[in-house]
């Protein structure tokens, strides 16, 4: 069937700093997170109210990490339809997690293209640390469309956050500017 | 008098005592970044020498998730794990570290992860990251939404640096701009932390807004219920206000609340560092002051706090005025152009986009968060 792309926006964009350092080897191992459709969020929703409103009878009163798997895992046919794709390619180095909503998996690129036509992973560095992406956009066949709500390790780049340091001749100026009222 | 934010200076603005300290063994804390740094804990026993004589505190941290290798101690790293054990102090606390990940891994995706395989786990979450609502596609953010109910559903409370580019600055294909809003600061099921500066940089006086601290309002996730009449009075009593096309009123709208981001002390690498700013200063001094709350209400057989915001956004109607201080001085920063000038949002009376309720005051948090 016509294949779907999960997440169709935004623009694969590399973000400054990061080098292309080249296509990786077919064989070379990429790690995917497949997140796998839940139940029951329209549930959990109403849950996170009960359990958070000072107000409520319910406040408090939490659930474990085992009620909240019983509440959003992944229908039998999600998790069948999800296990049967990924067998179909030889996929079988994959773990799960306690709610079973993610499947971690390492697959060799070439598969992994296959998987996911329009992936392609390169390499890109930036001083000490590389990472493999795809700057394709990749897809899901039709028919897993409805078990899978996005699959990771193809576009989102490590986190830039840095801490601002300010000189704190800078800050004389600012403090300045504060008694003025005005916005620096 | 002071030369910049250190424990003291924090635990004195935010009226915390040498008895404000954690006393339950049981009761943890954890702070992540997604840099790939490394925290190290010579620097936190140093930091702890330093800084830590006048309240009962730990040296080292006490559970790393992850791996730590043998590089050099990054500054956002040490900076968490410092100031969450200085005002959560005496509590265990747990880090979550990503360095050393697999080529394809993505830090903050192994993180949510983690917790859907963990059974016990801190029950609150400093974390320090954030990337443009615009850089992320529809499906993550509702996914990565998702995965913060869980967290909530089980008693979590998960808090989240605003982002240091004030409201942020977006140019549009037609050329016009627009704010930009911050993700997972925008998610409705986080308490997202923005960042105040001292009105005197060199006295533990009034605070102002931090230009730099991230807020405003989520186009992708509509205003929850909790903060509505909150944002609404804010947008309706505000002196100024940027022109509209610039933001989504109806979005949800962030910080919750604020603590001082500007001019921290750091030890990383075994040297002080004075100067540092940012909300992944304040967001882990807040979440400090979270676990400590949970100290007290777990001693009295009182479930923690979760999922703060609907009981942070209704202190006020409880009378509870005082638990925070109202910051209402200060805008933050924006886009440079002819029509708002570099200027984003103004802080106000009670709620704004800035600073959201304002600071902890801890006593009087403590004891609207405590019931008698």
């Amino acid at each position: 069937g016509l294949a779907l792309q999960p997440e169709p926006e935004p623009p694969c964009r590399v973000p400054p700093g990061w080098t292309p350092a080249g296509r990786v080897d077919p064989g070379h191992e990429v790690q995917l997170t497949f997140a796998l459709r839940q139940r029951g969020a329209g549930r959990l929703s109403q849950l996170v109210r009960a359990v958070s409103d000072p107000r409520s009878p319910r406040y408090g009163k939490y659930l474990s990490l085992e009620q909240v798997r019983d509440l959003v895992q992944p229908s039998p046919a999600t998790l069948t339809a999800v296990l049967k794709w990924l067998q179909g390619y030889g996929v079988e180095k994959c773990s799960s997690v306690t709610t079973l909503d993610f499947l971690e998996c390492l697959v060799p690129a070439s598969t992994a293209e296959q998987l996911l036509p329009g992936a392609e992973f390169h390499r890109y560095v930036k001083g000490q640390r590389s990472v493999v992406r795809s700057p394709l956009r990749y897809a899901v066949p039709e028919e897993l469309a409805e078990h899978v709500d996005f699959v990771g390790g193809l576009h989102r780049f490590p986190a830039e956050r840095k801490v601002v340091s300010r000189a704190w001749a800078k800050k004389e100026m600012e403090s300045k500017q504060h008694n003025g009222a005005r916005a620096v | 008098f002071h030369l910049g934010v250190t424990p003291s200076v924090i635990r004195k603005r935010y009226n915390m005592t040498g008895g404000d300290v954690g006393l339950l063994p049981n009761n943890s804390q954890a702070c992540a970044q997604f840099l790939e740094q490394y925290f190290h804990q010579a620097d936190v026993a140093e930091f702890m020498q330093l800084f830590g004589s006048s309240f009962a505190h730990r040296s080292q941290v006490d559970r790393v998730i992850g791996r730590q290798g043998k590089g050099k101690a990054g500054l956002e790293a040490s900076l968490d794990v410092e100031y969450i054990m200085s005002t959560g102090a005496n509590i265990s606390t747990w880090v979550f570290s990503n360095a050393g990940r697999h080529e394809s891994q993505e830090p903050f995706l192994a993180w949510l992860l983690l917790l859907s395989n963990m059974s016990s786990l801190p029950w609150v979450h400093s974390v320090s990251y954030g990337d443009d609502e615009d850089s992320l596609s529809l499906a993550y953010m509702e996914r990565v939404n998702v995965e913060f109910m869980k967290a909530a559903a089980r008693g979590l409370t998960i808090l989240f640096a605003s982002g240091d580019d004030g409201a942020g600055c977006r140019r549009m294909p037609g050329g016009n701009h627009t704010f930009r809003p911050s993700f997972p600061a925008s998610s409705p099921y986080v308490t997202t932390v923005g960042g105040t500066s001292f009105k005197n940089p060199f006295l533990v006086t009034a605070e102002v807004t931090d230009y730099i601290s991230g807020g405003g309002f989520s186009n992708v996730f509509p205003m929850p219920d909790y903060q509505a009449a909150a944002v609404k009075r804010f947008l309706r009593s505000a002196s100024k206000l940027p022109p509209s096309s610039y933001y989504n009123s109806s979005g949800r709208a962030y910080p919750d609340l604020s603590a001082l981001s500007d001019n921290y002390w750091v030890v990383t690498n075994r040297i002080p560092l004075p100067w540092v700013s940012g909300t992944s200063a304040s967001t882990p001094v807040v979440g400090g002051m979270v676990a400590l709350i949970n100290d007290r209400r777990l001693q009295r057989g009182l479930a923690p706090l979760g999922f703060l915001n609907p009981a942070l956004y209704q202190l006020q109607e409880q009378g509870h005025d005082a638990a925070l201080y109202d910051v209402t001085q200060g805008c933050h920063l924006s886009c440079l152009d002819g029509t708002v000038q570099g200027q984003g949002f103004c802080a106000g009376p009670a709620w704004d986009p800035v600073t959201g309720w304002g600071t902890p005051n801890f006593p009087r948090l403590l004891r609207a968060l405590l019931p008698p």
